[in-house]
């Protein structure tokens, strides 16, 4: 909140997120899995498109927002992964290919806010943080899904797996030169 | 299918 400036983080990217999680907890009111699963899910949501309302309504935020260097246009990802999903899913119902279009954006929603790190260059230690954390939560789950492997049979799974790794390598570059900043305790900055 | 067999991960 103090922070009002929103420059270094890319709104696209934001509602990028919201819709993974609309297309991908389509199920959460008809299957009930855990109470932390419920919730977790009720969290993503609400954060998501919170950050997304917050953005677009708050006068404040508004006007500090980076709107013309956050230019990338959703349709380019968006399209992409819904043509994808429609073509290779596990099962061709509504909720089947609504989930898997959610895998496939998950894994280049960040592109916005990479671009757009890109060309603004100065990228406070909020936004840093904040897309470093992006990033190492999905590389988390590749540790989840390693042991999984190898712990529960028949645990195999190509279409988040290849999703997750594709998402986790298009931070690789980033996380490099945030490591980098970190451990030489510099500002962080990516090459144009 | 996938998402009901990974519906426990978030």
């Amino acid at each position: 909140r103090k922070n009002t400036n929103k420059r270094g983080v890319s709104l696209k990217t934001q509602e990028l997120y919201a819709l993974v999680f609309a297309t991908r907890y389509l199920d959460m009111f008809t299957d009930f899995i855990s109470l932390y699963n419920t919730v977790m899910k009720l969290i993503f949501l609400s954060s998501s498109f919170s950050i997304v309302w917050y953005m677009r309504r708050h006068k404040l935020v508004r006007r500090s927002y980076d709107k013309d260097h956050d230019t990338f246009r959703h349709q380019f990802l968006v399209l992409p992964c819904l043509i994808l999903a429609l073509l290779i899913h596990e099962q061709f119902t509504f909720k089947e290919v609504m989930w898997t279009f959610s895998i496939y954006l998950e894994a280049v929603a960040i592109l916005p806010q990479l671009v757009l790190l890109q060309r603004t260059r100065n990228i406070d230690n909020l936004t840093g943080q904040y897309v470093f954390f992006l990033g190492a939560y999905r590389s988390l789950y590749i540790l989840n899904w390693i042991y999984r492997y190898f712990t529960e049979p028949h645990y195999v799974h190509w279409i988040t797996w290849i999703s997750g790794f594709v998402q986790t390598l298009l931070y690789a570059d980033f996380f490099y030169y945030y490591l980098n900043s970190w451990k030489n305790n510099v500002k962080l900055t990516l090459p144009a | 299918p996938a998402s009901e067999s990974v519906k426990d991960e978030l």
